[in-house]
């Protein structure tokens, strides 16, 4: 893998618009996860 | 981000751009040239006559054609964010169109003719799927004028339909300054600058940076303009110091992105009216008989 | 430069040529994208092919050589494959070693990991779209269902993956699932690598969901969280899971790494289903038998 630039510290992010998606019953049983997302994003940042 | 298409066809020195424009722009001139002569060929003119024409229906020089496009591109963002289309879909359709002309010249192909296709293909590769019908309902044109050029932008473009915009880069830089920056963050400045980034982002999309800079350079140059010294300290503590194993130069990445924020804040507004005088030129040089 | 020798196949939106490259004087496949067919221009699943294959570029995923317009026709150069692992499962000629189906095991997950890393989603992993390429690699292939995992706020159809090899949380119509799904069909296909018949074969969508959950243990709550808030979820006959020992039984010639490695790309709940980096990283891939060289398979 690729040294990625970047960690994905979930503790540290202040994102309701990302965060408030993991209690939604919709999105828990979808099999919807925060990191895959963070990570994405991150990886733009840092392409 | 150098494996994607993006970079490995469509990133340009600003020579090479400007090379590629002269070349379109040549061919074009070349061909409207050899019809004007077998116009002039084929039609017993009056010298008046001639001399309109000689004066008049002349080639559009590159200069001319680039601020038509943008004055069109223009166009593309303005009827997408009129029909809604999601930020990212709108983006899309701005760098279709622009790539468009950097193939094809507007001797060739009437930009008003590609300002709804380049918006179809970006809602279909963006999985924002609208039926051609209904697209031309709302976009108040017809399944055939939408369609015509499909396949002739799907070619100019290299076959490269997808982008890496500054959208998501924004997002990510936003998430790792609060990692990085810890709490000397004020989240709600955070949120505010975010807002306005985002439309900042649009808006230069209309200029050439997309060739020129990768996606998350054009996001820290407009950070940079948003909010100078929250990013630079951002970056300071990100790459410079012992944890930087990044092998990111600061001053470099500094340098890159302030001559990215220049060309940000020197966008090439085209008047209406301007537009307007080209766009007879450019109807003139292709109908001589109308002239 | 092409040349379109034998119509080796014909789908909804292409007809598939084998052909030759001038230049090389190689064999090439030749996806010809039927254009009038489709009333809103350009079809869907070629422009995913397109989109996708530009960007994709590993030993395990299908090349695109070279793309090009002829006769008002979209014409996709890829490499010549001329098998796929549907063809060799039903060829009761072919005998698998164990080293075998741990080779294309690898593979097929070697090339599913670059996909994900990418963050694109297949959508349609089957034995079929699996092709073998001469010198014996695996390559995935057919990217017309594929997409980019959507921003968190965008809903994705369900309506995906060919029935057999669909994931639980699409038979239940989720909207937010991710790269799970690609795992979960390439568990089925490990499946039946090792049976030479399909594992879970449902008669239509309903059926499916019955025989998954009778074949696998009905979900709960207490394993997947929420799993009861999807609509469907309450016409269901709860079936316990299998035991470890019947679940050995239906794969008598697996080792146990085996069987790991399938239950953790069978887990029901996507949350806690092997991604791909765990399953290239499971004992199964680092004990003996060593996967069969490609090169020597038939």
């Amino acid at each position: 893998e690729p040294k990625k630039r970047f960690t994905v510290d979930e503790t540290m992010y202040n994102d309701p618009f990302i965060q408030d998606l993991q209690s939604k019953k919709e999105y828990i049983a979808s099999g919807f996860r925060t990191d895959y997302v963070f990570d994405r994003i991150l990886t733009e940042a840092f392409l | 981000y150098r494996h994607s298409s993006q970079y490995r066809f469509w990133s340009f020195t600003k020579d090479n751009l400007k090379q590629k424009r002269l070349e379109t722009n040549s061919r074009a001139t070349q061909k409207i040239e050899e019809d004007m002569k077998k116009f002039i060929g084929s039609q017993t003119l009056t010298n008046d006559e001639l001399n309109i024409t000689s004066t008049k229906a002349i080639p559009l020089t590159m200069e001319e054609e680039l601020k038509l496009v943008n004055f069109y591109t223009q166009k593309v963002k303005v009827i997408s964010q009129h029909l809604n289309l999601p930020t990212e879909v709108t983006a899309t359709a701005i760098v279709f169109f622009k790539k468009f002309f950097i193939e094809n010249s507007v001797m060739e192909f009437d930009p008003k003719e590609l300002v709804h296709t380049t918006i179809f293909l970006a809602c279909k590769s963006e999985n924002y799927f609208i039926s051609v019908d209904s697209f031309a309902r709302k976009a108040k044109s017809s399944r055939e004028a939408i369609l015509k050029y499909e396949f002739t932008l799907l070619e100019s473009l290299k076959f490269s339909l997808l982008l890496h915009h500054p959208y998501k880069p924004l997002h990510g830089f936003f998430l790792d300054i609060q990692n990085v920056l810890h709490d000397k963050v004020d989240l709600n400045h955070m949120g505010r600058i975010y807002d306005a980034c985002r439309k900042r982002i649009t808006e230069s999309l209309l200029t050439d940076i997309i060739y020129h800079f990768t996606p998350p350079q054009i996001t820290l140059a407009i950070l940079l303009i948003e909010d100078e010294q929250l990013i630079t300290k951002y970056l300071e503590i990100k790459f410079t110091g012992d944890e930087n194993s990044h092998n990111i130069q600061l001053d470099k990445l500094l340098a890159i992105i302030n001559s990215c924020k220049e060309m940000i804040l020197s966008p090439d507004v085209v008047p209406t009216q301007d537009a307007k005088v080209i766009a007879a030129k450019n109807y003139y040089v292709q109908h001589p008989m109308v002239l | 430069e092409y040349s379109k020798e034998k119509k080796v196949g014909e789908g909804t939106y292409a007809v598939v040529y084998v052909g030759t490259q001038r230049s090389t004087n190689r064999q090439i496949a030749i996806k010809e994208i039927k254009t009038s067919e489709f009333k809103d221009g350009l079809d869907m699943s070629a422009i995913r092919e397109v989109k996708y294959l530009q960007e994709l570029n590993h030993p395990n995923v299908i090349s695109l050589i070279d793309i090009f317009m002829a006769y008002d026709n979209l014409n996709l150069v890829l490499e010549f494959l001329p098998s796929d692992l549907e063809v060799i499962i039903k060829d009761r000629n072919i005998l698998f070693t164990p080293g075998d189906i741990k080779a294309w095991m690898l593979m097929t997950l070697r090339g599913i990991h670059h996909i994900h890393r990418n963050f694109v989603l297949h959508r349609d992993l089957k034995p079929n779209n699996l092709l073998l390429s001469p010198d014996g690699m695996i390559k995935i292939a057919d990217f017309g269902l594929a997409r980019i995992m959507p921003g968190p706020r965008e809903t994705l159809t369900s309506n995906v993956v060919t029935r057999w090899y669909r994931a639980p949380e699409l038979l239940f119509g989720a909207q937010h699932y991710t790269y799970a799904i690609d795992i979960w069909s390439i568990g089925i296909i490990f499946a039946e690598l090792m049976l030479r018949i399909p594992y879970l074969p449902g008669q239509d969508d309903v059926s499916q969901m019955e025989v998954t959950f009778r074949a696998l243990g009905t979900p709960t709550d207490k394993d997947w969280p929420e799993v009861s808030s999807f609509p469907s979820y309450n016409k269901l006959q709860i079936y316990p899971p299998p035991s470890k020992d019947e679940f050995r039984k239906r794969f008598i010639a697996a080792p146990e790494s085996a069987l790991d490695l399938m239950n953790g790309m069978l887990t029901m709940n996507p949350h806690k289903r092997w991604d791909s980096s765990q399953c290239l990283q499971s004992v199964y891939f680092t004990e003996l038998p060593p996967p069969s060289n490609p090169e020597d398979m038939k």
